[in-house]
């Protein structure tokens, strides 16, 4: 018994080949190629005793327990049974051998000598992944199997891990990441059953300043029981810091504006179920501010959007004769952006009504409040008078009256800032001489 | 002022007396000028050692008073600071008999606060010199001397313009100092030698005034300038409508 090494081709032939072979002999080889491998046997040179059904001298075949066959005679012997070209294939990596010699080889009396047989082996690349090729050991690929030369991997649909038997896939859910602005999400197989004893975790995030919104589509199943909520299996949603809420039963969730650039959904099941499952479709737009709201009358927003989002921005400007402030500082224009955590930058700002503070001294003069509001805002109006019949009043352009005006400053009806003046009066005097007496 | 009566208060308020080498008087121009003789800055016939004395020295010791008619309250008003002082350029200090260009411009550093008691003449329209006809009656007012006493009292008196020719007449012979004095176009005289109304030393530089028939306004026509004794003869003003451009050109805008 001659057992050959793992080798990947090798040969094989009868004992003193090429010389006769001896009676009474019985050899046997038993080939082995590495795993992933089949053994192909091919004969070069096979010359023994023709008999009838081989009985005399043969070579026996088997492989995978398996007979391949009886092998005697000549090329061009009319018993026996030669193998010729014939290609001896293993399905597994192991290939056994036998020669047998019977005790001589006379014919008619007169004694022939046969050459034996000359054989080659190669391993050749079993695809373990082709149905019928027994594995020895171990199952076929759950999933997918990928053959390569010498031997074969497994693999597993999308949502699925590979094992550590390397054969078997079970759901895998736990880590599942979104970040496209927009897309789908599903329950492991959906529409089909899900499986049981899951605890996936699908997490969507997307850019600081977008807003997630979750439409649940049909069929959407999930365990329920008709007096507690949600015993069985739940999908729980969550936007950032906040819970959304806890869902099952078989009728789908309205829409879901998360306000959130953040979603995390956990779906846990039990150990048994027949549910389909639930599909969301999952889009994103940019995260809505507050809609700006004037502070007063004298406030204005420039070209109102009927919604603002991420990035918008608002001008606010003050009706004439009015200053936009904010806190105590005048400010000379106004913008607020939209943040992307859904508020304005700069709150609203205020219009104040424009103070032209008290109107200039008129030196030997004053000035009267003319306007029903007798302050020192915008639109008052004052008239400037001199100490009469002492003083008169000498104007710039011909205007006595000065209204507070949006700039800030008191202003004539030409729009002159100088305010008049109160000259002496000549040559009346209160108490002219008087003659009486002529 | 020969032959007048006591000014009421308040009819001749634009009167200033004014202490510069003695007692004078000027009128008040808009808030902050005095109109005057330029012989009351720089007086005539001065000795050699007092001629040297500046503008701005005279400025600096000047008095002037306002708003009332009594002296010794006039005093307790307080004195006006000068800022600067204008004497004519024509004006001669040195020649005695010639009173061409008496008129002055004093600046006070802070206008006045006009009223009932304190007020400006006018000027005349450079236009209408119908107040020089003779005839017109003018007002001469001031705190000089009556019958040799100096006034305490504000007084006035009515001094209607006299006849050129007649004046030119009436100093025919007369001399100021052995020589003929010179009455020019830039002078007109008023009063009369018979009247006995007139006015006299401390009144030099106070207005002769007019009533414009029209404006109801008064009017200084004339400066007291000077005369030859008081009250017997006719008096002789500054013809103020000849100096308008100057009074214009120092006064300004004002």
């Amino acid at each position: 018994s001659m057992p050959t090494s793992k080798k990947l081709y090798g040969e094989v032939k009868s004992p003193n080949y090429p010389k006769p072979y001896p009676d009474n002999n019985i050899t046997t080889w038993d080939i082995s190629v590495p795993k992933g491998f089949r053994v192909k046997l091919n004969f070069w040179q096979f010359d023994l005793e023709p008999s009838e059904a081989c009985q005399y001298d043969y070579v026996k075949i088997t492989a995978d327990k398996q007979d391949l066959g009886r092998y005697c005679g000549q090329a061009d012997s009319i018993t026996g049974n030669h193998p010729r070209g014939k290609e001896f294939l293993s399905t597994g990596n192991h290939m056994q051998l036998l020669f047998h010699s019977d005790f001589s080889n006379e014919e008619n009396g007169v004694v022939v000598f046969y050459k034996g047989f000359l054989a080659y082996y190669q391993a050749i690349d079993l695809d373990e992944c082709v149905k019928g090729n027994d594995i020895e050991d171990g199952p076929r690929c759950q999933h997918f199997c990928h053959n390569y030369v010498g031997g074969y991997f497994c693999s597993c649909q999308p949502g699925y891990r590979l094992q550590s038997d390397l054969h078997t896939c079970r759901v895998d859910c736990s880590n599942e990441l979104f970040t496209e602005p927009s897309g789908y999400l599903s329950s492991p197989g959906y529409p089909q059953s899900y499986p049981a004893e899951l605890q996936c975790n699908y997490s969507i995030r997307v850019e600081k300043g977008m807003t997630i919104t979750l439409k649940f589509l049909e069929p959407f199943e999930i365990d329920d029981h008709p007096q507690v909520r949600c015993p069985y299996d739940q999908l729980k949603i969550q936007a950032g810091q906040k819970t959304i809420g806890e869902f099952c039963g078989t009728v789908p969730p309205r829409n879901i504006e998360t306000n959130s650039s953040s979603v995390d959904i956990l779906f846990l099941t039990d150990e048994s179920g027949l549910s389909r499952g639930w599909k969301i479709w999952y889009s994103t737009e940019r995260i809505r501010c507050p809609q700006p709201v004037p502070n007063d009358d004298s406030t204005i927003i420039k070209a109102p959007q009927p919604i603002y989002r991420y990035q918008d921005y608002f001008i606010v400007t003050c009706k004439t004769g009015y200053n936009l402030m904010e806190a105590d500082e005048k400010l000379a224009s106004f913008t607020s952006v939209c943040q992307d955590d859904g508020t304005w930058h700069r709150p609203m700002p205020r219009c104040e009504i424009v103070n032209c503070d008290t109107p200039r001294i008129l030196k030997n003069g004053d000035f009267d409040y003319v306007s029903q509001k007798k302050n020192n805002n915008y639109q008052s109006v004052v008239r400037y008078r001199c100490n009469e019949p002492y003083y008169h009043l000498v104007t710039n352009t011909g205007s006595d009256t000065y209204t507070c005006s949006p700039q800030g400053s008191w202003k004539d009806q030409n729009g002159e800032e100088e305010i008049p003046a109160c000259l002496p009066v000549c040559g009346l005097p209160d108490s002219p001489i008087l003659e009486i007496q002529r | 002022i020969i032959g007048g009566k006591d000014a009421p208060p308040g009819s001749f308020p634009w009167q200033a007396m004014t202490i510069i080498s003695g007692r004078a008087g000027g009128a008040l121009l808009g808030d902050r000028w005095i109109l005057t003789a330029a012989h009351t800055v720089f007086p005539k016939g001065q000795s050699e050692s007092e001629e040297t004395q500046t503008l701005e020295q005279v400025a600096e010791k000047a008095e002037i008073f306002l708003g009332h008619t009594v002296v010794t309250e006039l005093f307790k008003l307080g004195n006006r600071p000068v800022r600067r002082l204008f004497v004519h350029p024509d004006y001669n200090p040195n020649d005695e008999h010639n009173f061409d260009g008496d008129i002055a411009l004093i600046e006070l550093r802070d206008p006045v606060t006009l009223g009932p008691d304190v007020l400006p003449v006018c000027l005349p329209d450079p236009g209408n010199s119908s107040f020089y006809v003779p005839g017109w009656m003018g007002y001469a007012s001031g705190f000089g001397v009556e019958k040799n006493i100096l006034a305490n009292k504000l007084k006035y008196a009515p001094i209607p313009v006299a006849s050129q020719v007649m004046c030119q007449d009436w100093l025919q012979g007369k001399k100021i100092n052995r020589r003929d004095p010179v009455f020019t176009a830039n002078m007109f005289c008023a009063g009369s030698p018979n009247e006995g109304k007139d006015t006299c030393q401390g009144d030099s530089g106070g207005a002769l005034t007019v009533r414009d028939p029209v404006t109801q306004r008064w009017v200084a026509t004339g400066i007291v300038s000077w005369g030859i004794g008081c009250g017997k003869g006719y008096g002789f003003y500054t013809k103020v409508i000849n100096y308008l451009d100057w009074v214009k050109g120092i006064v300004g805008k004002d």
